[in-house]
């Protein structure tokens, strides 16, 4: 096993079976625990309370150096008179994106913005209707599919159109799930992030926040890959926190991607958002 | 793939006359790295791997088999062992003593409401959703494009009691199958789980069926196993199979529930829908 005492040895046996359990990865877990038996050789540690902490400050070091400033991943805000900030969500389906963008409004809302809801879920059964709730409950206007319209780069369209004429302090674009493999569905979000480029000189949206259940295994740092290089994306949202999943493919995305975490969600009312904390996260992910 | 990795124990192999655990040492090394890869619970991964190990090593090697091949057949077989040998149907009540009863539970977004509306054939679909934004509009939405009955009660009724009048609208219409649709709940929250077996015990369903996402990670085992305990189920709903998901998942419900899954989800539209096959699962896990 590479030398070190037999306390060591036992030590990381048991944090790669934490690890591992948490959906770190095994490529994740075989990289981050090299790198702790040379430290923890180095400084000469061998109980494992030391060697566990030893584990988390490198955890937390990956997740600040590599997920932004201070890994305080702020929301990109637009600079007056420059027309709204533009939040465009995007994920598979049943991650958490309209529940999300229902707490991001009233969060918004809170801080005295002004907020538009674009409604670009034009396919799935009472996806608009959900959230025209989460506006009603957060005080955002939502602009929703005319009768018929299927084009979701249309509503896109018509709320930018919107938002830019009543001067919105944000518009947040909600899509609907999508898996990263379906060519047709990845130019449909293309076409959507290219209708927001029509209303600011080509730039695109401020933030492309990409959403992940906290359940997902290995697959979301696939996805995070796929939609980051086709389309380019600014943060991760993990959601249903809440629950015991732990989200270790947090890891792999900020370490490979450089991706920060810029928001959690740890619960289905409306203040169950948070900033992403990397301290908390890596105490929840070691234990 | 896997076996692309599994060539170097190939020639380890030939010429030999019996698999050692010399030999196959660093094959079971592999395999166990690439199930952990593919989402497999590393204790299922850790049983399956000593599962194999007592059935290959010892083993004389079949003449005229090329001996990787064999090792490869024993994991494949040991796999499918786990998920079942065949099909497992959908339970279904005899003529004259009323009308089977389902009820679909699990984690948020994993696709219930979906799998409700693809299940449907002379059916009664009961919305017993009482939380989530436009959750009874979805459930009406989707069987609208079948042309099945819904039926709904008042949110404040809650869930339990709708289930109740929902299985008596269903008797009384002479439904054959009644589909019961509930909110999605984490395992850790205790009134949500009372909630789900209080809609058990008032409906004695023939099926209690989990809805699992395919790309659910390491907590795809604590999460069935919570369910089964918590409320018992005879089955298992695995969606999202379209995606490049490798779908461990699929082994740790089997192995932690010893229920079969008996549907797979292969897309949004209503008609993708189909029963399990253990053999394709476990090709597709061992990728
Ligand atoms: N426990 C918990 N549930 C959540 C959280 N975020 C969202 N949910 C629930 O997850 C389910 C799916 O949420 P949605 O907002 O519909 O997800 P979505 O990504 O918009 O789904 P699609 O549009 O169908 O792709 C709902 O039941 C939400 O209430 C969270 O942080 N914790
Ligand atoms: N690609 C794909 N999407 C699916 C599949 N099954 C369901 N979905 C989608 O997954 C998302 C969640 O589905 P729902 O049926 O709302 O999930 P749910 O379990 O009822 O969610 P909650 O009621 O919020 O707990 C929706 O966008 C569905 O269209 C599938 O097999 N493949
Ligand atoms: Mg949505
Ligand atoms: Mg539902």
């Amino acid at each position: 096993l590479g030398g070190g005492s037999k306390d060591l040895n036992a030590t990381l046996a048991q944090l790669e079976e934490v690890l591992i359990t948490s959906d770190l990865g095994v490529d994740t877990v075989d990289s981050v625990l090299a790198d702790l038996r040379a430290d923890a050789k180095a400084a000469r540690l061998t109980s494992r309370e030391d060697i566990t902490t030893c584990l988390k400050d490198s955890l937390v070091r990956i997740l600040l150096r590599r997920g932004g400033q201070d890994g305080v991943a702020d929301l990109a805000v637009r600079a007056k008179g420059e027309g709204p900030t533009v939040v465009v969500v995007i994920g598979a389906n049943g991650m958490g994106k309209t529940t999300t963008i229902g707490k991001l409004a009233t969060r918004y809302r809170r801080e005295g913005k002004t907020v538009l809801l674009a409604a670009c879920d034009t396919f799935r059964a009472a996806a608009v209707a959900q959230l025209q709730t989460w506006g009603e409950r957060a005080d955002a206007a939502v602009v929703v599919p005319k009768t018929g319209q299927k084009s979701a780069a249309g509503v896109c369209y018509d709320a930018m159109a919107q938002g830019v004429r009543d001067d919105v302090d944000v518009v947040i674009v909600d899509t609907s799930g999508r898996l990263h493999t379906n060519i047709n569905l990845m130019g449909e979000l293309k076409k959507i992030v290219g209708v927001v480029g029509k209303f600011r000189d080509g730039s695109g949206p401020d933030e492309v926040l990409l959403v992940v259940d906290a359940s997902i295994g290995r697959n979301a740092v696939t996805q995070a890959r796929t939609w980051s290089d086709e389309v380019g994306v600014s943060g991760l949202v993990v959601t249903k926190l809440d629950g015991t999943a732990r989200a270790g493919f947090v890891v792999s995305v900020v370490d490979e991607l450089g991706l920060p975490v810029k928001l959690i969600g740890v619960g289905e009312s409306v203040d169950d958002l948070r900033d992403f904390d990397p301290v908390l996260f890596v105490e929840g992910l070691v234990g | 793939s896997l076996a692309e990795k599994m060539d170097q124990t190939v020639r380890k192999l030939r010429g030999t006359d019996k698999i050692t655990e010399a030999n196959i040492g660093g094959a079971l090394k592999e395999v166990r790295r690439s199930m952990l890869d593919a989402d497999v619970n590393l204790r299922v991964v850790d049983q399956l791997i000593a599962d194999v190990r007592e059935r290959a090593v010892g083993s004389q090697v079949v003449a005229g088999v090329e001996p990787g091949q064999q090792f490869i057949k024993i994991i494949y077989e040991e796999l499918t062992r786990v998920m079942g040998k065949d099909a497992a149907p959908l339970a279904r009540r005899a003529a004259g003593s009323g009308p089977t009863v389902v009820l679909l539970a699990g984690l948020q977004g994993a696709g219930k409401t979906t799998a409700a509306a693809k299940l449907a054939l002379y059916v009664l679909l009961v919305a017993c959703d009482v939380y989530r934004p436009a959750a009874v509009e979805q459930l009406q939405t989707l069987a609208g494009m079948i042309d099945v009955d819904v039926f709904t009660a008042d949110l404040e009724l809650g869930a339990v009691e709708i289930a109740r009048r929902g299985l008596t609208a269903a008797e009384e219409g002479k439904y054959d199958t009644v589909i019961i649709d509930t909110a999605g709940r984490q395992v850790i929250n205790d009134k949500l789980m009372r909630e789900l077996r209080d809609v058990k015990a008032a409906t004695r369903p023939d099926d209690t069926l989990l809805v699992v996402d395919a790309m659910t990670g390491q907590e795809a085992a604590n999460l069935t196993r919570a369910f089964n305990d918590s409320v018992g189920i005879t089955g298992a709903i695995l969606t999202k199979l379209d995606g490049d998901t490798r779908g461990g998942a699929a082994l740790s419900v089997q192995s932690v529930s010893g229920k079969p899954i008996k549907f797979v989800g292969t897309g949004e539209k209503v008609e993708k829908l189909e029963p399990f096959f253990p053999e394709r699962m476990a090709s597709r896990i061992l990728g």
